[in-house]
């Protein structure tokens, strides 16, 4: 646990505009088992970070894995970490590798 | 790997 897989990046997303941005399918028990970005809205703070990249499978947010959640609860967890007054950042370990 | 196959598609948010 904690150890990056070997094609995964981390990307620190500065919460740079109102939104973060990003667009997500996928998630435990659908076809696509981990959340992955299909859409950066421009203007975002995703976008604005020029790191994360459509395709990208998200693999943890803030050190916290997304294996075995599903949809929703990925989701809630993405939106709560963009959300939160503790941190200006949110961290995405994220891997081209599908 | 029929088995994923039978998976359903995910819904896609907007975040």
């Amino acid at each position: 646990p904690g150890l990056l897989e070997p094609t995964s990046t981390l990307v620190r997303v500065a919460k740079s505009a109102s939104t973060l941005g990003i667009a997500i399918e996928g998630g435990a028990n659908t076809r696509q088992p981990l959340p992955r970005i299909v859409t950066i809205q421009r203007g975002g703070s995703a976008h604005n970070c020029g790191q994360l990249k459509v395709g990208q499978v998200i693999l943890e947010v803030n050190g916290n894995s997304l294996k075995g959640r599903e949809h929703k609860d990925a989701a809630r967890l993405i939106a709560e970490a963009f959300k939160t007054k503790e941190r200006d950042y949110v961290d995405f370990l994220v891997t081209d590798f599908n | 790997r029929e088995k994923r196959l039978t998976l359903p598609p995910s819904e896609i948010t907007l975040l």
